[in-house]
């Protein structure tokens, strides 16, 4: 269960001279399993929003409970421990290793979780069977398209088989094809093995699949919507 | 007026042992003032398609003539003085400078133009005042959403006022307002001032807008559709 109550940040610039906010009183939770989109306008602050929920970006005010623990109390060490246990993250501008191929950027989760050799090749292949790059798993990143680079991004973000994943445009590189196979594989994982999704998304085509829609304009969640399918 | 006859580009990795075709046998003409699309799927080409008329990739085989010039017959020197006078570029990843500032990445085509500094620092303020980033100016590539690093990766693009802009996928990491806006500019500067855009997509709402569409597939044209508005 993720609790926001309160939630601001904002960025200082300019040794603190110019304020930016970019997220202002966020109350929202956020139950085990749920499917979510954040949907918002460029500049809305989806990003800054994930990074919070995610450990990497620390709020100025307010409290982020996940699971009844406030990361806010947390160390720097224990904040490590709680990304790479609990979270897998798919982020806007992919971030891979550019010095190591596909596969080895998928490995790399599985090495930190110091899973075995044979057990890493297993999975690693499955990903990328999974994700559709098979045939590209010697690649490079400079080696890749931009939708293969997305693909081995969500591949690395499941190594782990994590609780939560929190996905930055997972379809915004891609295709419509691949859009829609990407989708429907994160609504696999959803239903299969009960994985947390928080998508951030300018797709609206994405507020079809979602189960509920958090709304973000200028910081601030303006509408929490629950899709029902008829 | 742009001619590609018989073009050919494919990548070779592991020393040459893997050979990759991303392009094959490409035969196309596209004329001044022309507003062209490139649709594919993700790995398809359409990046290196792009690339191989920026004259940043060397074709294979086959030729590239710009206004009757072989850009295979080129130097180097004579490549960079092709695209610094010839073409403004959207890179699929931004590749925005990070320790500049969005006003200096903007301003940075008009210093290698030798622009002076008055007639650079009017120019700039036009095209961030025309792509809505005005208030965001003094913030650098890290300190910009998504989007915003997309808006200022095509009002660099736009400095020189170019003959031609290649856009790959300008509107992947932006909202439906956003993508609007932005195609709208495009399409406004081309009708203006006579530019020839061609830009790679995986949206299907590009087609609605643009004059013509190349769908391109494994490396290959396969259909060349002109789109007349009723
Ligand atoms: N430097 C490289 N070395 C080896 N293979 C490459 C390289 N760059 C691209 N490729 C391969 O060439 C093919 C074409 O890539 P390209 O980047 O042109 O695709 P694209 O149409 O732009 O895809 P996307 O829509 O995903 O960006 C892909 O299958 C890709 O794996
Ligand atoms: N490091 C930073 N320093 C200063 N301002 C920042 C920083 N990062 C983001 N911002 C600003 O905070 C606001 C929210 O940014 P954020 O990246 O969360 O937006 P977003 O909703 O993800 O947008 P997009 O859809 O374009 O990716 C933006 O207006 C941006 O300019
Ligand atoms: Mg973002
Ligand atoms: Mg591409």
């Amino acid at each position: 269960l993720i609790e926001l109550i309160d939630l601001s940040k904002d960025y200082l610039m300019d040794g603190g001279r110019i304020r930016i906010k970019a997220l202002e009183k966020i109350n929202i939770k956020i139950g085990k399993g749920e499917f979510v989109a954040l949907m918002g306008a460029s500049g809305s602050g989806k990003t800054t929003l994930l990074n919070v929920i995610g450990g990497m970006l620390k709020a100025d005010n307010g409290y982020v409970l996940i699971d009844g623990v406030n990361l806010t109390h947390l160390t720097d060490k224990q904040l490590v421990d709680y990304r790479t246990e609990k979270i897998g993250y798919i982020y806007q501008s992919f971030n891979l290793l550019s010095n190591l191929t596909a596969f080895e950027n998928i490995e790399l989760p599985l090495i930190f979780h110091g899973r075995p050799r044979e057990e890493r090749i297993k999975r690693v292949n499955e990903l990328t069977e999974l994700v559709g790059i098979s045939k590209r798993k010697e690649h490079k990143p400079n080696e890749l398209s931009g939708g293969e680079k997305q693909r081995v991004a969500i591949a690395r973000a499941m190594a782990n088989k994590p609780k939560m994943i929190l996905a930055d445009e997972p379809t915004g590189n891609v295709d419509i094809q691949t859009a829609k196979q990407i989708v429907d594989l994160l609504q696999e994982i959803n239903e299969n093995e009960g994985t947390t999704f928080i998508l951030s998304t300018h797709d609206l085509k994405m507020v079809d699949i979602c189960k509920r829609v958090l709304w973000i304009s200028d910081g601030q969640i303006t509408r929490d919507q629950k899709i029902t399918r008829i």
